[in-house]
């Protein structure tokens, strides 16, 4: 599964998420890529968000909009992105991992996985990582 | 004004140490293609599909060419976009002969007054947008077929 999230200079937010699915599935199943609030979110008034890991439980949790939710109490991006991603964990049993850029720019990523590969590009700099210590 | 943010994933799993390379440039070029869209004044709508394009292309990720294969040895994608300026959101199912699911997903959001298409249906949309139909062995990489033949569950 890949995903994106941006903010604009005009402060537009916009997210996307894409996926070949899991090897060997069951042909006709489906994911939480497509559907609204499980593998993305997006809200001018609050950020974006895109997931990746275990669509059942992706699903079952409505991971994108949890997290923007918890943005909506006050949660920064990436207390959010973990206390969603620990939620998952602890109610369904699924991990998984997540991006996510709040309205004014704040950047959240976290993983319940072995590794997620992610980035984000910020006043000119580029950070990248794969493992949990990148 | 707001100072340009982009970022990105390539997917949240055992990532085999053979391939941890290639997926950090593969996620170093998503950004940069995202991210030159942000900073000579697109939107983030575009930022956000250009960034997934790229990984998409890339063989090195499960989407687009590089799709992991169904039980019966098929391609299946799935794709979403989202406005959060105007809260539209389109999205594809289960589509398997165009290169790119995200551009399809745009189109659903921009072209209809749906969220969601899939399967059949999301394929003869594709066509009527004029969508290039593509070979489903040209999303197919090594990878997902060695992956395949050992029938190693994994997930999205």
């Amino acid at each position: 599964t890949v995903g994106a999230v941006a903010v604009d200079s005009m402060g537009n937010v916009a997210s996307g998420t894409s996926t070949g699915g899991i090897t060997a599935k069951r042909p006709g199943r489906v994911g939480d890529t497509p559907l609204v609030g499980c593998g993305g979110y997006a809200d001018n008034e609050v950020g974006g968000v895109s997931t990746t890991g275990h669509g059942e439980g992706i699903i079952k949790v409505c991971l994108a909009r949890h997290i923007t939710f918890l943005m909506e109490q006050g949660l920064s991006a990436q207390e959010a992105s973990e206390k969603a991603l620990e939620n998952m964990y602890n109610k369904v049993g699924s991990s998984g991992g997540v991006i996510v850029i709040s309205k004014d720019g704040g950047v959240g990523q976290y993983f319940t996985t072995d590794k997620m590969a992610r980035g984000w590009a910020k006043d000119g700099q580029i950070y990248w990582g794969v493992a949990m210590d990148d | 004004m707001n100072t340009p943010v982009i970022a990105v994933h390539g997917g949240a799993w055992a990532i085999p140490e053979n391939m941890i390379a290639d997926t950090k440039l593969g996620i170093q070029d998503a950004l940069r293609a995202g991210y030159q869209v942000l900073q000579s004044g697109g939107t983030a709508l575009e930022a956000v599909q250009a960034a997934i394009i790229k990984m998409e292309d890339d063989p090195n990720f499960d989407a687009g060419n590089g799709s992991v294969l169904t039980y019966d040895g098929d391609v299946e994608m799935d794709s979403m976009i989202m406005d959060g300026s105007t809260m539209k959101a389109g999205s594809v199912g289960c589509v398997n002969s165009i290169a790119n699911p995200i551009k399809l997903a745009t189109l659903v959001m921009e072209k209809t007054d749906h969220v969601l298409l899939v399967g059949e249906g999301a394929n003869k949309f594709a066509k009527e947008m004029g969508v290039p139909r593509v070979e489903i062995e040209s999303l197919v990489s090594p990878h997902a077929k060695e992956e395949w033949e050992r029938k190693t569950v994994g997930h999205d």
